[in-house]
């Protein structure tokens, strides 16, 4: 069982590093796009204003009955994603309003868009190991063979 | 990208102008969706998404209005914790938890430190019940309402006189990540907050054991103990009370 704890934690880690990037480029994307709706006369001041809406997620349920101990914090492994999506960027994102720069930004949405689906990919992948672990460690609390004195 | 962001802050440290500054709000934005999409699990459901997001938003103007650069420190590391005590402490000024729940659960906690101090131990429900002149349903109904489970209802401050602020939910979710052999260098703390944890009841070390250290939403917790979600709540509920109520001993 500690076997199984040790690797549930080791992809726990690797997951929280892949979720943060995940949401950052997600926000980064979504703004991005509402640059690109604003095509005419981009204008920051007119972005900071709708960003609320722009970071906020849409249909957002939450079921206290689902929730899970979650950390919020940078997590450590956190640079090496962030060297990977800098990459991509490879210009300022806020559009000065030449044309040149619009189908610019249109690339960088559709190769980051291309890296989020990866990510997502990456991130369902971990998060079928890791319910997979807890559904054993679930089954091996539910007949004894795992007990929290053993964590405490 | 890099280079221009520290560019924009070089740019901000001269002139305090509002257009950098708006640069470097759009820049780091996406740090307030990933705070709040996360402050916002295990909230009640008439916490509305959009205003975390907001409160977050608030939080992120004022760390980039504080922040120093060049003093060695990343500005994602205090951006994030800024931006969740912004939310929190926005959360705790709109009273988002309804004035009745706080009102009750004062009492509860009131009568969980009359108890422990006269029992030398954790009151039971029946024990808590009776002290406040409930009946257990009662007492039930309100610890499943006090709802423990989000970061900004364990957001206590621990005074545990180590000088830097420790919040409850730091030190329990310290106990989830950390892997079995990281336990060895344990801070005074988290000791303190084992050795507490130990004189719990069994069923409340259990509920706080797969919660923060398996990291187990309450519906499978209650899928081992055999109950339901509503009664794992308030088991957690009052565990983190009773552990609330110890450590402030
Ligand atoms: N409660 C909950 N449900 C989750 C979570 N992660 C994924 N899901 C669910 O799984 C679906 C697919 O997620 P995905 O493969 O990451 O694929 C996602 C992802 O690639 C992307 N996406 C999700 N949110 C955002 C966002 O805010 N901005 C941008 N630009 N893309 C997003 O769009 C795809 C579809 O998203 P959805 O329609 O929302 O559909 C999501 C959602 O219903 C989670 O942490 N909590
Ligand atoms: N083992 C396991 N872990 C899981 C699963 N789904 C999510 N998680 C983890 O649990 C955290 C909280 O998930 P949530 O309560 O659904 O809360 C989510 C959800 O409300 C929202 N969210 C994230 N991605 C999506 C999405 O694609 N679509 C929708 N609709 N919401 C999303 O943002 C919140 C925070 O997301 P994150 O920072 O990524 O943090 C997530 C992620 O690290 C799962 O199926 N298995």
């Amino acid at each position: 069982t500690d076997d199984l704890r040790r690797i549930r934690s080791e992809c726990e880690a690797a997951e929280e590093g892949i979720s943060y990037a995940r949401r950052l480029l997600q926000g980064r994307l979504d703004i991005l796009r509402a640059a690109l709706d604003q095509s005419e006369h981009p204008d920051a001041g007119q972005l900071l204003a709708a960003l609320p809406a722009i970071m906020a997620d849409q249909g957002h349920v939450s079921d206290p009955a689902q929730a899970r101990s979650l950390r919020v914090r940078v997590p450590a492994d956190a640079e090496r994603y962030a060297a990977v999506i800098d990459a991509v960027i490879t210009e300022d994102e806020v559009p000065e309003g030449t044309d040149s720069d619009l189908s610019d930004l249109e690339r960088v949405v559709g190769v980051l868009t291309q890296v989020e689906h990866e990510l997502s990919a990456r991130r369902r992948a971990l998060f079928a190991r890791i319910d997979g672990l807890r559904a054993e460690l679930l089954a091996r609390y539910k007949d004894g063979r795992a007990d929290v004195r053993d964590l405490l | 990208t890099e280079r221009e962001v520290a560019q924009l802050w070089g740019e901000y440290a001269d002139g305090r102008d509002v257009a950098v500054r708006e640069r470097l709000i759009i820049h780091y934005a996406p740090l307030v969706k990933y705070v709040a999409g996360r402050v916002a699990v295990g909230m009640p459901a008439h916490v509305e998404h959009s205003d975390l997001v907001s409160y977050g938003i608030f939080g992120l103007m004022d760390a980039i209005e504080k922040f120093e650069p060049g003093r060695g420190f990343k500005f994602e590391t205090y951006a994030v914790a800024r931006i969740r005590g912004a939310i929190i402490d926005e959360l705790r000024s709109v009273d988002w938890v309804p004035r009745s729940v706080r009102t009750r659960s004062r009492k509860v906690e009131a009568a969980m430190q009359e108890l422990e101090s006269a029992l030398k131990r954790s009151p039971t429900e029946e024990e808590l019940a009776e002290e406040l002149g409930w009946s257990l349903e009662e007492l039930q109904d309100t610890l499943a309402r006090m709802s423990m489970t989000s970061i900004a209802a364990l957001d206590e401050v621990l005074d545990v006189g180590d000088g830097d602020r420790i919040t409850l939910v730091d030190t329990l979710q310290d106990l989830t990540v950390s892997l079995p052999e990281e336990t060895l260098d344990d801070s005074e703390t988290k000791r303190l907050l084992r050795a507490t944890l130990t004189r719990l009841t069994e069923r409340e070390q259990t509920v706080l054991g797969l919660y923060y250290f398996e990291g187990m939403t309450l519906a499978q917790i209650g899928d081992v103990l055999g109950v339901t979600e509503s009664r794992i709540c308030q088991i957690h509920t009052k565990a983190v009370l009773s552990l609330r109520t110890k450590l402030g001993e």
